[in-house]
């Protein structure tokens, strides 16, 4: 589905650079369900971004479905996101002024999709994180579990071919995690590929390749199934 | 050290009640160490910014060392939050415009401690959390565990009567997980009070005491040591 190449990412902070990513090779194959671990502050979150066309790398290259990303204008990779990649950010992310319903919708959009058939939608992954009782909340008005969950339901509208969880389930309790790793198998299931992060063990174990980051390397990244 | 009685707090939306906690009695004797658990949206949040002064009951009782809280007046209840407690946010609550070593700083603004030792006393906890290389990064500069912990290094800075922490660990690696339970149990050590709230069931077997909540209410208060 994807390649990195030689993928790295510095931050110059005056005299002093971050080497959050160094050097990245990754192949991931389309239909995968992975799990990328690390410690904190190892690079898992820069290279989510970089994949998810959210944020450019310093050098290396990026294919995605067999094109040069690096090739592609602003416009297109805003299209790919838009349509292909779904993401949940570890902070969440919602907008402050829409309520749980509308936050969840905002991925279609960017779509021609009437409102009748959006709001069918997003009532459905919304019932599927458990949250169809919250639906006109501000994100001020929820738990940091429920914010989780909206984030989670977000990235699940478009049906993504690509879905990138960064640490979806840190704020919920095992039952609630287990019913959002319950949806994520089922998109597996449907041939999508999953790419997570996150620092649960038995959350890694659901994923068939774990794949270890420290210090922006990658030490594991072969399959180990 | 606190005491809780006939506790409710309650939102009006609109025509809908959210009963976020009901009738809660609790009681916390000094030097406990609790932990409290629940799923997500269960009030757990909403007790501990209660217990904290950062927020008022709807209706019900607090004592704290013996006094009637609500009688006192604003002034003397954020003295009282100043001085004795230190809460860990489970959103990090960071100011986006100071760095590291100003976030971690800030409860000591409103004591007069000599600048020295109040950078001194920053770089400790800092040193304790694993984030002395990142001081002059600003929150947006860090990832989400290194967010959450200069939370827990703000929290500590006063060395509180009475530590809060709202799921302190959830983007935390099981090292540095284990590293911030090790603090806890320093400062529980030298007769402090702990109270976290968390999903993880390591975390919690740390504790002397499990509270359990559930739909605003608590299910089990009674000490299960
Ligand atoms: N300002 C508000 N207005 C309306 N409802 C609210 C508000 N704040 C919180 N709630 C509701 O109160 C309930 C309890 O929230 P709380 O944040 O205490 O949950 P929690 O146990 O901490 O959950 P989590 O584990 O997800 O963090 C939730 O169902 C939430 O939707
Ligand atoms: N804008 C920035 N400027 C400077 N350094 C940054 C910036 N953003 C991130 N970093 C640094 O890059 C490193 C990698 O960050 P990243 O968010 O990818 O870590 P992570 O593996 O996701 O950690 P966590 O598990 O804590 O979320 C961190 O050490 C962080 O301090
Ligand atoms: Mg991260
Ligand atoms: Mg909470």
């Amino acid at each position: 589905l994807f390649q990195l190449r030689g993928l790295s990412k510095t931050y110059q902070m005056g005299e002093v650079e971050v080497r959050a990513l160094r050097d990245v090779d990754l192949t991931i194959e389309k239909g995968e369900f992975v799990a990328i671990l690390g410690a904190s502050g190892s690079g898992k979150s820069t290279l989510m971004h970089i994949i998810g066309f959210m944020d450019k790398p310093t050098a290396g290259s990026i294919t995605f479905e067999g094109k040069d990303v690096s090739a592609l204008g602003e416009q297109e990779r805003a299209r790919l996101r838009g349509e292909k990649i779904g993401f949940v950010f570890q902070a969440f992310n919602l907008l402050a002024r829409l309520t749980v319903l509308e936050n969840t919708l905002l991925p279609l959009m960017y779509q021609r999709v009437p409102q009748k058939d959006a709001t069918d939608r997003a009532m459905e992954v919304l019932d599927a994180v458990g949250l169809t009782d919250r639906i006109s909340h501000y994100p001020n008005q929820l738990s940091g579990g429920q914010r989780q969950r909206v984030a989670i339901a977000r990235s699940l509208i478009n049906r993504p071919r690509l879905l990138l969880a960064d640490e979806p389930t840190g704020n919920l309790d095992s039952e609630n995690a287990a019913a959002i790793l319950d949806v994520f198998k089922q998109l597996h299931g449907d041939g999508h590929t999953i790419i997570l992060v996150t620092h649960d063990p038995a959350v890694a174990s659901h994923a068939h390749r774990k794949i270890q980051v420290q210090d922006g390397t990658i030490l594991d990244g072969a399959a180990t199934r």
